[in-house]
């Protein structure tokens, strides 16, 4: 079965898109279909995925707003075999407020999303990854995102701001699993840019696992300049250092989601 | 006269919330009277200032649903003197759906700003900064930002990601000059978490500087964990570490930003 995970947290800055776009290129190399959808008017998941979006480009407006099947907006990532990606653009921006008046404002990416699995299992092609970018809010487009996943990675900074954030993250997520989506959860957690020399970052780690024993990953992603350059170049880290410890550690936490399954 | 200045940069994590308090408390060092309004749900300006912000306290949300005026609901600074602060509670997280369907809904803010800079007036105490902390979107809590000042500082971290919301951000403030505000004006770009070691960094700061030529400060905030841990503390770096790197390049930054005033 597609595991549809969407990375989440309104806390801006804490390695949601850096997250998505490696784990998709790490579990891709491996030979996994993955389907990265990028939900974030910003755009950041699509450009470190060397996928064009300007404002003529189709992208996820298409479909939320106008019903486009993502057959229709969907383009391969020329940087990483095995990823389908379905682009945002600055069309997006204005999203959340159309979306507001619109019926059934919080499933239209779940209805798409399932329409392009069926499709491609008849045609026998699988799709083994979902994995959704979101902007650093709560609003109609994460709650798109939540409505449509079965799971929730949160990526945590090791920093204080961050720790402030999560229970309102969580509780969210409670809302949407007790109203739309009853197979929602938080499934993991993975903490980001950490620093084992610093007693912050130690303190924030500890804090996390002993709040969320069962779902923090053993990985951790240390902070890594070429993780930040990489997109620079149009590509992740995966292809742009390969050996690095950047690479290396999105491989691990890749093989590490994969070996979890996604039962609860 | 008064210069109210908001901080906003859709992307994340670049370092608003971090400026926003920072400044404020070099400002207020020297002298100067400061009103901070924390505009984000989150609430991370409310906890680095040490002003209790859960939901049963007033907050910005009483301001802009209800129509609170800003002397009910502001709080003096624990940590550093001569700084007023409105919180932001978790409340506000549903503001913006809510706000959609209000009358006036993108000026409640800026009433109430002059509303209270004109009564502290006809008591002879004098308002010298207002400075509004934005969460990292441009939807209508940001709007409401942008309509109430008079100046916009832009916050960049010297990363790949911050080149590529710029011209989207730019271009709002436009949009916001055009129609709601014809004051209002880029008059500040913040380099953070500059790291003079990183090929990155560099690249980056020379592309804004180019593109920007006249707004960037000559200040550049270095990346320091002092900075980052002090919100732990409640604390704002100018007294949690005063003699620090953090700390003296936030003094350096207020300077320039009183000498420059706000003359365009
Ligand atoms: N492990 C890491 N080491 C070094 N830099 C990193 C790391 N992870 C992310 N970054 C950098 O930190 C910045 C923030 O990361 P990213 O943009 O992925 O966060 P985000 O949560 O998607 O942000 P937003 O909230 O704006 O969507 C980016 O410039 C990114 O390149
Ligand atoms: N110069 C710096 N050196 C080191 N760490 C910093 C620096 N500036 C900010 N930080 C840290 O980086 C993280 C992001 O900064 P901050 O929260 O201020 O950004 P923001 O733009 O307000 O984020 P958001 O988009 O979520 O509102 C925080 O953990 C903060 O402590
Ligand atoms: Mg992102
Ligand atoms: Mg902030």
């Amino acid at each position: 079965e597609t595991r549809i995970i969407t990375i989440a947290n309104q806390k801006g800055g804490v390695g949601k898109t850096t997250t998505a776009v490696n784990l998709a290129a790490a579990l891709a190399q491996s030979g996994q279909q993955v389907l990265v959808i990028d939900i974030d008017p910003q755009g950041n998941a699509s450009t470190a995925l060397s996928i064009p979006h300007g404002i003529e480009d189709a992208s996820i407006y298409d479909v939320l707003l106008d019903g486009a099947p993502i057959k229709d907006v969907v383009q391969a990532c020329p940087t990483v075999d095995n990823i389908q990606v379905v682009p945002a653009t600055i069309e997006l921006a204005g999203a959340e407020i159309e979306l507001v008046t619109t019926v059934s404002r919080e499933t239209k990416l779940r209805e798409a999303i399932h329409t392009y699995i069926a499709e491609r299992a008849a045609q026998g092609l699988p799709t083994h990854y979902v994995i959704i970018d979101c902007p650093p809010s709560l609003g109609l487009l994460t709650i798109n995102a939540f409505t449509a996943a079965r799971e929730v990675l949160i990526p945590i900074q090791c920093e204080y701001y961050a720790l402030e954030g999560l229970s309102m993250l969580v509780r969210n997520i409670e809302l949407i699993r007790g109203s739309l989506n009853p197979d929602l959860w938080v499934s993991m957690i993975l903490l980001t840019m950490f620093d084992k020399r610093t007693k912050l970052s130690l303190e924030v780690a500890d804090e996390v696992r002993a709040h969320f024993p069962n779902q923090v990953l053993e990985t951790t992603i240390p902070r890594s300049v070429r993780i930040a350059e990489a997109p620079s170049h149009g590509e992740t880290v995966i292809t742009y250092d390969p050996t690095g410890t950047g690479a290396l550690s999105y491989l691990e936490a890749a093989a590490e989601i994969a070996d979890r399954g996604a039962i609860s």
